[in-house]
């Protein structure tokens, strides 16, 4: 039986599409069989797995057009690309993710039926058995898709950079989450808050960092023990399309997201 | 009569706030009379301008409860306030801001009947000849909200960090503009593409700043000359809710948003 983990704040720029992409990255090389569901229409993970699909997507999905099986595209793996270290990156497993079209953004007005909260939960039922971990990056909003990533979710981790207007965001979605969990999702568990493209060389990082501890704490949450300090070798990887560890599994980045997908696990294992 | 600036993109995080408010603060300083409009739900630049009000806002002027001229609320002037510099930030003009407000993201769903997206260029058609200069902020999405912010402006200025998502988001942004001024504002004007959060070392940001040149001139629009440098002061003073020109006037990005209202300013001139 699956985990599915949705990364979602409404808060923009905040590390979600690579967060996603850097954990499900991860979870595979660790052996695991993991599904990525796309639920932005920007479809910036889309583009880093090469998946651009505009007929078989997660818009299909929720509009009920097609079975979510139908729409799983199998990414390259990324063996073989040009990367940064001599390492060779190996042979790695397919990545298989349901895209996101642009077609996407028009769901908000067209899933309006009672029962369009649970339209992705529905769609990801039958998959639960094929995959150890889905997960599902979201839009910069508290719309319909988030709402639908939510309410499919066993789980929701928070991305937030140390910074005032993240912490707003985290307060907006917690009220969210409340929501979902009163209506649509009684068993979703906030996983936690992850601090990313942190700058510890500056005060005002390391007092948002504290301020944002005590919130999780006020959520009955937690911070994840290492933050994701920023490198350039993120965006250079999402711009050559492949993933954080094939392109430069040593930088600092790639380093801090291993450590958050173990802490991840273990606290899974504790659960 | 003034002239209606929307500040946008889909792509979250690329400074869309930070340019809004700084680029209010500039005109200000300058002398020109102006008025901001915060369209986010986030709130964010109703946050560091200190106008938060729940019931005197976009969300009242759009559902047409209350008249844009009750919902102006005029931020404290930025004076006496702790600042980085010795200089004395000096008494700083109110800045006048029509707030957001969390109700605001229940907009997309009330806002239905014919003309929805004319809401707010009708709301501020009366206050044209009270100001020079009406900045507007938008949430990162292509919704409605960002939509009556296009067809109340006369220019749009697209904001980009210089990266892969970003370049997207231009292009995703350009046909929603195309359509605005297809069905609902011919004369708006896509006033240029400012990159934000410039790292000028990195190589990857000299690749895609020149792939978004390309893009700005298949687009018949052009980049602005200074990129924005990345520099700590920008969170500090959002934190501290000042404007960049009040907390740190000499540091980086506040220099770099001062050439950019010049630009602006020169460029108008020549239309
Ligand atoms: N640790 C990091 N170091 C350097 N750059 C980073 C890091 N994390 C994210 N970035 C960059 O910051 C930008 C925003 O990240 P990303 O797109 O993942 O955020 P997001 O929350 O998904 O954005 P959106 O709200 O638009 O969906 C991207 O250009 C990405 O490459
Ligand atoms: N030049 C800069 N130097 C350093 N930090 C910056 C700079 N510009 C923006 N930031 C920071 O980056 C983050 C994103 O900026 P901002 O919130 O203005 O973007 P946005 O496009 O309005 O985001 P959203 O899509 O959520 O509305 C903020 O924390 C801001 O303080
Ligand atoms: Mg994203
Ligand atoms: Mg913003």
């Amino acid at each position: 039986m699956s985990d599915i983990i949705t990364i979602a704040t409404q808060k923009g720029g905040t590390g979600k599409t690579t967060t996603a992409g850097a954990l499900g990255a991860a979870l595979t090389r660790k052996g695991w069989r993991v599904l990525m569901v796309d639920m932005d229409p920007q479809a910036n993970l889309t583009f880093t797995m090469r998946a651009q699909d505009q007929t078989h997507g997660t818009y299909e999905v929720l509009t009920g057009k097609m079975p979510a099986a139908d729409a799983i595209c199998t990414g390259p793996g990324q063996a073989g690309k040009p990367s940064r270290t001599k390492e060779k990156p190996g042979d790695m497993p397919d990545r298989k993710i349901i895209p996101a079209s642009t077609a996407l953004s028009g769901a908000d007005l067209e899933l309006t039926a009672i029962g369009k909260e649970f339209r992705l939960q529905e769609a990801l039922q039958p998959l639960r058995d094929d995959f150890d971990y889905i997960i599902i990056d979201t839009p910069p909003s508290l719309g319909i898709l988030t709402i639908n990533a939510l309410t499919a979710a066993d789980e929701v981790v928070i991305t937030a950079q140390a910074d005032a207007y993240s912490l707003q965001g985290i307060w907006q979605l917690h009220s969210t989450i409340q929501a979902v969990t009163r209506y649509t999702n009684p068993g979703l568990l906030l996983k936690g808050i992850l601090i990313t493209r942190h700058n510890p060389r500056s005060v005002l990082s390391r007092d948002l960092t504290g301020l944002i501890e005590e919130t999780a704490q006020q959520m009955q949450t937690f911070v994840y023990q290492r933050p994701i300090r920023e490198g350039v070798a993120v965006k250079e990887a999402q711009a050559s399309r492949q993933d954080l560890f094939s392109y430069a599994p040593r930088n600092k980045p790639a380093q801090d997201y291993m450590a958050f997908a173990d802490e991840l696990l273990e606290r899974r294992q504790g659960d």
